[in-house]
């Protein structure tokens, strides 16, 4: 009666194991998966111990991550490192814990396209040994139907679920938090097994986890200091136990942003990126964004702004050049003349009707009219017509041609038509003065006739002061003249 | 004290060495 109760430790009655539960929000910015050694690892093979990897990494809490083969230290399953894939299952069912690019977490069994998806792909990705929990229940059972080829593996996969050990696993919380969890043990002597490890993380709120690498892979370091009591013996002095060399490594790390350098074009502050200058946009800083019209389409966005096309300007692009300047920038001067349009992009000048040329300093050519000239004169006389018109009018004809005679004279003295109707013009010209001529005449005789000969002509004569003797006979010499 | 080496002896493994499941 003296002695004591004594329980077994391995029949699953109360027993005390030592861990720790590391919980940690926005795992998308604040979590990584670790290649051993850093980037390479996997491909190199490397096995290095969880403080080495942590430390170079700059984690906060690490634990030891995915399987690894121990003799040729090949990374085992499916590992995205930070957005690349270094490890492939080939399509071999383990339990799978990732995020997305969206910052999704996913729990569970994956096809080999799921893994490989290019639409929201994995940026974390690690493979374990059972899925524990599924929504909050426990899923051990299933997982061996999944996990475990029945004809040869049945044996040694019920131990590894049930015997007592070191145990790691990884999942998460409702609140969409991570959580990472390992307890220390020793095979068959010390720790849980894992039925009590998922029951322990269901009764903390866990909705989803996997079970990853135990026994002495078991490690669990903090600002790169192991921080757990690893179980396999050191290989100098058994009395003293060493933390093993493994392969991939989980990380809970200060909040990153991705890229970690926000594309050169932002600032990361607690895993978001605060974009430098008013243009650059998004999540990662890679987008180049001018606002609501994006430069009206009549520009390209640059990150000191706008770059308005040829005959844009403003800062949104969205004013056409002030008439009167054109091209990159408005800092071309037009030269049109004669009231004609200039064109923003290019310059060139939209004549109105009667001009041409490119700056619309000429009139239009004879038998040519409408806007730039280029309509051909229809007129039956072979005349010209109206320049801006195109009327055969002749008397508007004809006036053009008398206001513009030095001209007509250059462009077309050769051209009979023009010539034809030159000489109609003189000759019209000419009936109208002998016309007005004759009437003059015959108007002057009429009024002499009148004056009934009352009038001497006097020829004006002076020399040397005297007067002409005729004029001393009549003498006022003023009096003489009449007419 | 240095950082020793592990002798690898708490093995805790899911399946045998040689590993006979097939991709699904």
């Amino acid at each position: 009666d003296c002695q004591p109760v004594r329980n077994d430790p391995r029949n699953g009655s109360k027993r005390a194991v030592s861990g720790h539960l590391t919980v940690a929000t926005a795992p998308l910015h604040s979590f990584s998966v670790l290649e051993p050694g850093g980037p390479g690892g996997c491909a190199a093979r490397r096995l290095v111990t969880v403080e080495e990897t942590a430390r170079a990494a700059g984690c906060l809490v690490a634990q030891n991550g995915g399987f690894f083969h121990m003799s040729t230290g090949e990374c085992l399953g499916n590992i995205v490192s930070n957005g690349d894939q270094v490890s492939s299952s080939g399509g071999l069912q383990n339990a799978q814990f990732g995020i997305r690019q969206d910052g999704t977490l996913v729990t569970g069994y994956l096809s080999e396209e799921e893994v490989l998806d290019t639409k929201n792909p994995f940026v974390q990705l690690v493979s374990g040994v059972v899925w524990l929990l599924r929504n909050g229940r426990v899923y051990i059972n299933e997982s061996e139907e999944t996990e475990c080829d029945k004809t040869q593996e049945t044996g040694s996969f019920s131990k590894f679920v049930n015997v007592i050990s070191a145990r790691t696993a990884l999942g998460h919380d409702r609140e969409g938090r991570l959580v990472m969890f390992h307890v220390d043990g020793q095979t068959e002597q010390r720790g849980i097994n894992l039925w009590e490890m998922a029951e322990f993380l269901r009764k903390q709120g866990v909705v989803n986890a996997i079970n990853l690498d135990g026994g002495g892979s078991a490690t669990f370091v903090v600002n790169g200091t192991l921080a757990n009591y690893p179980s396999d013996h050191c290989l100098d002095d058994d009395m003293w136990r060493c933390p093993r060399r493994i392969s991939t490594v989980v990380c809970v790390h200060e909040p990153r942003c991705n890229p970690p350098d926000c594309n050169g074009h932002g600032t990361c502050v607690q895993g978001i990126c605060h974009c430098t200058g008013d243009f650059w946009q998004g999540a990662d800083c890679s987008i180049l964004d001018c606002g609501p019209s994006n430069c009206s389409l009549h520009g390209l966005c640059t990150e000191t702004g706008c770059l308005c096309d040829a005959g844009w300007r403003g800062s949104n692009c969205s004013q056409e050049c002030a008439n009167g300047s054109f091209g990159v920038g408005c800092a071309q001067k037009c030269q049109c003349e004669n009231g004609a349009a200039c064109d923003p992009i290019h310059g060139t000048c939209a004549c109105l009707p009667g001009f041409q040329g490119d700056t619309c300093a000429e009139v239009c050519s004879l038998g040519w009219y409408g806007p730039g000239c280029h309509h051909a004169c229809k007129c039956e006389s072979l005349c010209p017509c109206d320049p801006k018109t195109g009327s055969c009018n002749l008397t508007s004809t004809m006036h053009d041609i008398l206001s513009r005679g030095t001209a007509f004279f250059k462009e077309f003295g050769g051209e009979r038509t023009a010539w034809l109707c030159l000489t109609l013009a003189l000759a019209l010209l000419l009936l109208l003065s002998a016309a007005a001529n004759v009437t003059f005449v015959l108007g002057s005789r009429t009024s002499r006739r009148r004056l009934d000969g009352e009038y001497a002509y006097q020829p004006l004569e002076e020399m040397n002061g005297e007067l002409h003797s005729l004029e001393k006979e009549q003498g006022d010499p003023t009096c003489s003249i009449k007419d | 004290l240095s950082t020793g080496v592990s002798l690898n002896d708490d093995l805790l493994l899911p399946y045998p060495g040689t590993r006979t499941r097939l991709p699904r």
